[in-house]
């Protein structure tokens, strides 16, 4: 028996939200530890890695682990069908063919539920190495998303690469070039900035885009690496999920692009570069 | 020319 309650049931529409368009069918691992993807795009130029953590659910329950095989269009159909307020479970006997989304409202006066057919898919589990990156690059999610659709009008590819001091996006086009430099701001602004009201005193909270790039730099070593636009603003998808982005990038390696899923989890995409030759 | 390399290059099938 599998059991999942998420009360912001917001969090997992988002999350499908973010890669039903990167990847049509994947298989969904329920384990104590939590709800977890791990799936290739068509072409398998990208990857795309989904952890949500058992501890992050209301309720959770793993008797057995059950691979759960999903067509993520279909699946997100249904969760469309919840509102964004609404708690959302997920339930699946251990040798069912189907999983149950139950939605219930926060008045607890409206309870539906849609069950949908699981699939079986044959797909490769890739193991990821943990790698020690050269270039860390944590930066507003917003801005990050901005430069890629701005980008993404001039041209296909866009070369990415940081220094100490920056992080610098470049692409070019039939109808021009475009360079978009973002400097790295000074320690502590990614975490908090505290801002004086005269009303109520000292007050905390977190950065907004608009205020600048905010972005944070750690490096061990200057890493220029190049990527096709198109799979980096399907990444971008996952912005509403997190205030930060964060980009891990070593040469000659796919760049894994990180939102962090509060309290729950992560969704990684890796991207494999482009290479001259 | 720039060409596109595959994820399944890096990382080892399970």
């Amino acid at each position: 028996m599998f059991e999942a309650r998420i009360l912001q049931g917001s969090i997992l529409k988002k999350v499908l939200e973010s890669i039903k368009d990167l990847v049509t069918d994947a298989n969904f691992e329920c384990t104590a530890n939590g709800f977890a993807l791990q799936a290739m795009d068509s072409s398998h130029v990208s990857l795309v890695a989904l952890m949500l953590r058992s501890t992050g659910f209301d309720h959770y329950r793993c008797d057995r682990d059950v691979t759960m095989g999903m067509n993520l269009l279909n699946m997100s159909k249904m969760l469309k069908c919840a509102d964004n307020d609404d708690t959302i479970t997920m339930k699946a006997d251990d040798a069912g063919d189907v999983v149950t989304f139950m939605f219930e409202n926060p008045k607890a006066d409206k309870i539906s539920d849609f069950q949908m057919k699981l699939m079986d898919i044959d797909t490769e589990h890739l193991g990821i190495p943990d790698t020690e990156y050269e270039a860390t690059v944590k930066m507003s999610s917003n801005e990050f998303q901005r430069i890629c659709r701005d980008l993404s009008s001039i041209g296909d590819t866009v070369t990415i690469a940081v220094t100490k001091d920056s992080v610098k996006f470049t692409t070019s086009g039939d109808i021009g070039e475009a360079n978009i430099t973002c400097r790295r701001t000074s320690d502590g602004d990614m975490k908090e900035e505290k801002v004086k009201t005269e009303e109520d005193g000292e007050k905390v909270h977190n950065t907004k885009s608009s205020e600048g790039q905010n972005v944070d730099i750690d490096l061990q070593e200057p890493v220029t690496l190049t990527f096709a636009l198109r799979y980096l603003n399907s990444f971008c998808k996952a912005t509403s999920l997190c205030e930060n982005v964060r980009l891990q990038l070593s040469k000659e390696l796919p760049v894994v692009v990180q939102y962090l899923i509060e309290d729950m989890g992560y969704v990684r995409f890796y991207l494999a570069p482009k290479i001259e030759e | 020319y720039v060409s596109q390399l595959h994820i399944s290059s890096f990382f080892r099938t399970e």
